[in-house]
């Protein structure tokens, strides 16, 4: 599964 | 985490209280535009819909809480708050800023990082903070002098996307495969608009003259 792009910035 | 993302956090976050001093200070909200506050309003509630979903880190769920809190706190003060209302330049901000929201809303339909409901309003909250300023700025021009906390909360929130390139740029060559085009293109544009702001701040910070915007 494609991974999510992880929002960690603000 | 690095060091440009994080004086792009604290610049964002002083300004933010630079705004909350001047209007707590003052009770007035005179040359602040409501449509900016609203609309950075709508820009956090669009942006953090994983506040809840996705834990990333305390530091990273409390400035969201802040953001949030502060955005909608200030609009309601603007709004309600019988003695600041009162100082709210109505008849000046006028910008009619729902042109801005579909037309951020209608290019995240068709931009944006996946189809699905948070990365669309994810991508819609991206494009609509880019152009969240014009309404303030053209209030800024309209009435003319500025008085100092808000020409430094405007300097500060014009400040923060530019760490914020920085930071882009600092991932960019440290991480494989980080790409954010989104936030990047639309972060450029962001502090473009800026720029002339940023030009007449620093010529009245060089010559120690009241801020003025031209008409």
């Amino acid at each position: 599964q494609e991974i999510k792009t992880q929002k960690d910035e603000l | 985490m690095n060091i440009f993302r994080l004086a792009g956090d604290m610049t964002h976050l002083i300004s933010v209280l630079v705004l909350l001093l001047k209007i707590y200070a003052t009770k007035s909200c005179s040359g602040i535009s409501l449509k900016t506050q609203e609309l950075y309003a709508m820009v956090f509630l669009a942006r953090y819909l994983d506040l809840f979903s996705d834990f990333i880190s305390l530091y990273n769920t409390v400035m969201k809480l802040v953001f949030i809190g502060s955005s909608l706190a200030i609009v309601w003060c603007m709004r309600y708050h019988r003695v600041v209302r009162r100082s709210y330049d109505r008849e000046l901000d006028t910008f009619r800023y729902w042109i801005l929201v579909g037309a951020c809303f209608t290019l995240a339909l068709v931009l944006h990082e996946k189809f699905s409901f948070q990365e669309v309003f994810w991508a819609f909250s991206i494009y609509l903070e880019a152009v969240a300023i014009l309404p303030q700025l053209v209030l800024l021009q309209r009435s003319g002098n500025v008085d100092n906390l808000t020409g430094q909360y405007v300097f500060f929130l014009g400040a923060y996307r530019a760490f914020y390139i920085l930071n882009w740029i600092y991932r960019y060559l440290t991480e494989p495969r980080f790409t954010r085009w989104i936030s990047c293109v639309s972060g450029l544009v962001q502090t473009a608009l800026y720029a002339d702001f940023f030009y007449y701040y620093f010529i009245s910070w060089k010559n120690n003259a009241k801020l003025q915007l031209p008409a």
